[in-house]
């Protein structure tokens, strides 16, 4: 049996809300230490690596381990029928056929249940080596979110330029050009709102802004993101999921012709 | 610009 309950729905109902741009399904593989999911959109040009720890749940029983397909899209609709307050808990038998979300009001008084379809998917897992990257941006989500949003109104691409002196986001288009630049924050009293640079060498790179302004819909998972560069390869875009897990979009960048 | 897929940056596992 496979059982996971969370005390609020709220974390449930965001990390739908960051995958389901680029993902329509997805394998969940459940297992003792959590649930997993590995996925790339359909273009292949990204991936998706969503982790939850067991021990970040109120609640978690996996007796043997588990590999459910999910249609994205149906499990979003479904999120979207709980309150954020809502207690949520996924349950599956052993070689499930559907998976059931159960959502109980924090006075216990409204109980809602609803069964998924699961659907057998091709497993893919592509090896993701450990990477020691040139430049590691740590930043406020809000202001990436901020600037991905207005950038792409100049282009289809954003650069990232990391340097000591800080990193520099710009668009070019046939209307125009923007640039932004931020620096290193010297002091702050609250830590989201630091800007914090972790330079080895310089790195400059260009990502498709389509694909970025779907990561910053993970912007209300966590008040900081975690961009990692290294020349020729994809970006790591990272948020934390509270203390249960995180979220990481890879994103392969674009190349001159 | 082109854009590069994933896969042929991370290997099939």
């Amino acid at each position: 049996m496979f059982e996971a309950r969370l005390a609020q729905s709220a974390i449930l109902k965001k990390v739908l809300e960051a995958v389901k741009d680029l993902l329509s399904e997805a394998t969940f593989e459940c297992s003792d230490s959590g649930i997993m999911v590995q996925a790339m959109d359909n273009a292949h040009v990204s991936l998706v690596s969503l982790n939850l720890r067991s021990d970040g749940f109120d609640k978690f029983r996996c007796d043997r381990n588990l590999s459910m397909g999910m249609n994205i899209t149906t499990m979003t609709k479904i999120l979207r029928c709980a309150s954020s307050e809502d207690t949520v808990t996924l349950r599956a038998w052993d070689n499930p056929d559907n998976i059931i979300f159960i959502f109980e009001s924090p006075s216990k008084e409204k109980l809602a249940e609803y069964e998924m379809k699961l659907i057998n998917m091709d497993q893919e897992h592509l090896g993701i080596p450990e990477t020691m990257y040139s430049c590691v941006v740590k930043m406020p989500s809000a202001e990436f979110a901020r600037i991905c949003k207005d950038l792409s109104q100049f282009g289809e691409a954003i650069t990232i330029a990391c340097s000591k002196e800080g990193v520099k986001f710009s668009a070019a288009g046939d209307y125009g050009n923007a640039n932004i630049k931020l620096a290193q924050t010297a002091e702050v009293d609250k830590e989201e709102e630091a800007v914090c640079i972790d330079m080895q060498e310089p790195v400059k790179l260009t990502f498709a802004c389509r694909y970025l302004n779907s990561f910053v819909k993970a912007t209300p998972l966590c008040a900081q993101v975690k961009l990692s560069m290294s020349a020729d390869v994809p970006l790591v875009c990272e948020y934390s999921i509270g203390e249960i897990g995180h979220i990481r979009y890879y994103l392969a960048p674009k190349i001159d012709d | 610009m082109s854009q590069r897929s994933i896969t042929s940056f991370f290997g099939k596992k």
